[in-house]
């Protein structure tokens, strides 16, 4: 039986049905507010305790562990379709806490908190020795990466010129010695094989979004890139996404892994996210 | 201790409420 504590609240089981729909409720509501990186799914119901809200309703408070997928908040994949990242990719775990409010049987989020931390190199390298490891964006190598990628990309397109909006992801790869990102890039108004100045293109008002994979590997007498992009079709919004909140400020904690990225945080570094209330 | 007949037994230890299950893999 539930135990009451007489201070309020009541303690629930953790994977109690009603706690399990909220707790995917509320990392719904955090797929939804992600501005980079990529999409979480819930790991583990860590803590929980039931509040009882005078006059009427109850505020669930949930402390949730949750995994990174591979598929960036920008890919219209739900979520619960995409792989979740392995140990041998590099996991990132998120840490949330979020309060729930249960009023005439609607759920409201109206307060989210949350950092994420990448798994350690110990954990990866017991499982793969030859794994990648992730690294700061800012990190040379990286930029070299991912410019090369772009204006290999750009060269072999002969229709839009697209720009870089935000690095997602990098790994220093031992071997074969190489540097692997993936990046969100955006269609312009201009065309690929006339651009003289990128300053002067614009992302186009429709945002026509794209998510790139590459890497340069090392080899003897020069270096080789290899770039793959597929462009997020855009989904039309469902009606519930227009009763979100103000839109969340996101604050950058300090980065665990350094991945202080110039364009934008990683999954992998902790980020805080505070958001108002969405129904 | 031996148990009388009719004697409700000790309860056994009570599975704890939280944390709840890994549903991927513990980081």
């Amino acid at each position: 039986a539930p135990h009451n504590t007489g201070l309020g609240f009541k303690e629930v089981a953790c994977d109690d049905p009603e706690v399990e729909q909220v707790a995917l409720l509320a990392v719904d509501y955090l797929n939804q507010h992600l501005l980079h990186g990529f999409s979480h799914v819930l790991n583990r119901i860590d803590k929980v305790k039931l509040w009882f809200r005078r006059p009427v309703g109850v505020v669930y408070e949930l402390e949730l562990d949750t995994l990174e997928t591979t598929c960036h908040v920008l890919d219209p994949t739900p979520p619960a379709n995409c792989s979740v990242r392995q140990v041998t990719e590099h996991a990132v775990e998120g840490d949330c806490d979020f309060h729930v409010l249960k009023q005439d049987g609607k759920f409201t989020v109206f307060h989210s908190q949350c950092h994420s931390n990448p798994d350690s190199a110990e954990d990866v390298r017991k499982l793969c020795p030859n794994c990648g490891l992730l690294i700061p964006f800012n990190d040379t190598n990286v930029v070299r990466t991912v410019k090369a990628a772009l204006d290999t990309f750009n060269a072999q397109n002969n229709g839009t010129y697209f720009k870089l909006v935000e690095i997602s992801r990098a790994l220093n790869v031992p071997l074969p010695v190489s540097t692997s990102v993936e990046f969100v890039v955006a269609a312009t108004d201009c065309n690929a094989q006339e651009v003289t100045d990128p300053a002067k293109c614009n992302l186009l008002a429709e945002k026509q979004y794209g998510f790139c994979k590459a890497s340069l590997v090392q080899k003897l007498g020069g270096e080789e890139v290899s770039v793959a992009c597929k462009d997020f079709q855009k989904q039309p919004q469902p009606a519930s996404a227009n009763t979100a909140g103000p839109a969340p400020a996101v604050d950058q904690a300090a980065p665990a892994v350094d991945q202080a990225a110039p364009a934008a945080p990683s999954a992998g570094s902790p980020a805080s996210l505070v958001v108002g209330p969405m129904v | 201790k031996v148990v009388q007949p009719g004697m409700a037994g000790a309860a056994g230890p009570v599975a704890p409420l939280c944390p709840g299950r890994v549903r991927h893999f513990k980081i």
